[in-house]
């Protein structure tokens, strides 16, 4: 998966 | 994860439920802006796309599957329920939000970070984000006063906001290459966009007043 953490916050 | 953000995702849950639990055990919506609650649905429906193609923890799909079942819940209520619908005053709830949405989306389609389909839906729901509260903060002001479980709502999602700035500082301290101008602007605006409705908030606390803003 992409987990660019860019997505990881809500 | 670290202790700003949860907190601000904590605070940011109270802010829905305590609205989701206003509506439903009060059965009334009186003095929560139907616009503003649409377009948190529109943000997180945007926002959270990826939950189908990214997974990070369970706690990121399980707080996602909460914001968007309550905002989406919170609108289904005041458009459909029997009881609620009734108390919507739909005379002041008269911000034109879709007035509102376009230029986040042409925004979305000049600023983003990628020019993916995903990316600039992302970054819609940022921009749509930092203005959706307007319709809400327009309602209070012709409303005049406030019931206290509706200014703990814009409280709480002010609050939240303003611990996601204090996340970012974090990170950007703590994490190279951690720099989003684009989540750090919208978020920096939307949380200014609070600051007099705090600085109110505050004053009528202090007071012990009812909350009255200013015409």
């Amino acid at each position: 998966n992409n987990n660019d953490l860019t997505k990881d916050e809500l | 994860m670290n202790i700003f953000r949860l907190a601000g995702d904590m605070t940011h849950l109270a802010s829905v439920l305590v609205l989701l639990l206003k509506i439903h055990t009060i059965k009334s919506c009186a003095g929560v802006s139907l616009k503003t609650q649409e377009l948190y649905a529109i943000v997180f429906a945007t926002r959270y796309l990826d939950i189908f193609t990214s997974f990070y923890s369970i706690y990121n799909t399980l707080m996602k599957l909460i914001f968007l079942g309550s905002s989406f819940s919170i609108v289904w209520y005041m458009r459909y329920h029997k009881t609620v619908r009734r108390t919507y005053d739909r005379e002041q709830d008269t911000f034109r939000h879709w007035f509102l949405v376009l230029p986040c989306l042409l925004l979305a389609l000049l600023i983003h970070e990628k020019f993916t389909f995903l990316e600039v839906l992302w970054t819609f729901s940022l921009y749509l984000e930092a203005v959706a509260i307007l319709p809400q903060l327009v309602l209070l002001q012709r409303t005049r006063n406030i019931d206290n479980l509706t200014g703990q709502y814009v409280f709480l999602l002010g609050g939240y906001r303003g611990f996601y700035i204090l996340n970012w500082i974090y990170r950007y301290l703590t994490e190279p290459h951690f720099v989003h101008w684009i989540t750090w602007i919208a978020g920096l605006v939307q949380t200014l966009l609070y600051a007099d409705f705090f600085y109110y908030y505050f004053q009528s606390w202090k007071n012990n007043k009812k909350l009255q803003l200013p015409a």
